[in-house]
């Protein structure tokens, strides 16, 4: 059987929520080493990637490797029911056709159960080859946030481009242009606001600001985003979970024809 | 123009 009892419950309310509106129906799969889920997006252009180890779940089971299908989007709603202070616990038996939830609310006073039928999907897994990037910048989730945001309003494809100089951000459209530049500022007062660039060699790279935009939807995982990019190949956006694992994206480029 | 990649012509399927 499958038990994973999980005290901060709402970290998988907010891991669902972000990927919920880019993922309609994944497999998440459990193993001893812990609970990972891996899906495309419906076109095919991103993959999400989630992992949340063992050792950080209160009470980890896994008997035997499964993967559990589920809608996201039910997932959610039963998610939803939970308090935001409640602990969470998943059970699913080896066989089983549904997995249950329980949330416990910390003073121990209610109790409450639901379950959720679980689904056939079909996904390819794909191998995530180990990339040297040539930059990557970490800055704050709502800084990053806010870029794709602001930038959205201007054009639907955004160049991201590191030099030494920075991480520029640039985007055009029929209003106009914006560029965004961030710069390495790991002497801020706040280790919150800390911008730090690692930076190989210089890389532009154009993506679909919608997608960018989707991932943000992560923010609430933690403070910081890295965006780890190499020439050609798909930005990696990662949001780190404390004690427990990653949250991370993958969006294919766009390549002039 | 630009043309948008799929991921899975970066990442092989396992």
């Amino acid at each position: 059987m499958f038990e994973a009892r999980l005290v901060q419950g709402n970290l998988l309310k907010k891991v669902v929520d972000a990927v919920k509106d880019l993922v309609t129906d994944a497999n998440f799969d459990c193993s001893s080493s812990g609970f990972t889920l891996q899906a495309m997006d419906n076109s095919h252009v991103s993959l999400v990637s989630l992992s949340l180890r063992s050792d950080g779940f209160e009470h980890f089971r896994c008997d035997r490797n499964m993967s559990m299908g589920m809608s996201l989007g039910n997932l959610a709603k039963i998610l939803k029911c939970a308090g935001n202070d409640d602990i969470v616990t998943m059970k699913a038996a080896d066989d089983g056709d549904t997995v249950t939830f329980m949330f416990e609310s910390p003073k121990e006073d209610r109790v409450s159960d639901f379950e959720l039928k679980l689904m056939d999907i079909d996904s390819e897994h794909l191998g995530i080859p180990d990339t040297d990037y040539a930059a990557t910048v970490t800055l704050p989730a709502a800084e990053y946030q806010r870029i794709c945001r602001d930038l959205s309003s201007i054009g639907d494809t955004v160049v991201i481009s590191a030099t030494k100089d920075g991480v520029k951000f640039s985007s055009s459209g029929d209003v106009g242009t914006a560029n965004i530049t961030v710069r390495q500022n790991t002497t801020a007062d706040k280790k919150e606001e800390q911008v730090s660039i690692d930076l190989k060699e210089p890389v532009a790279l154009t993506f679909a600001l919608r997608y960018l935009n989707s991932f943000a939807k992560a923010t609430p995982l933690a403070s910081h985003v890295s965006l780890s990019m190499a020439r050609d190949l798909p930005v990696m956006v990662d949001y780190q979970i404390s004690d427990m694992g990653h949250l991370r994206f993958y969006l294919a480029p766009k390549i002039e024809d | 123009g630009m043309k948008q990649k799929s991921i899975s012509s970066f990442f092989a399927a396992k």
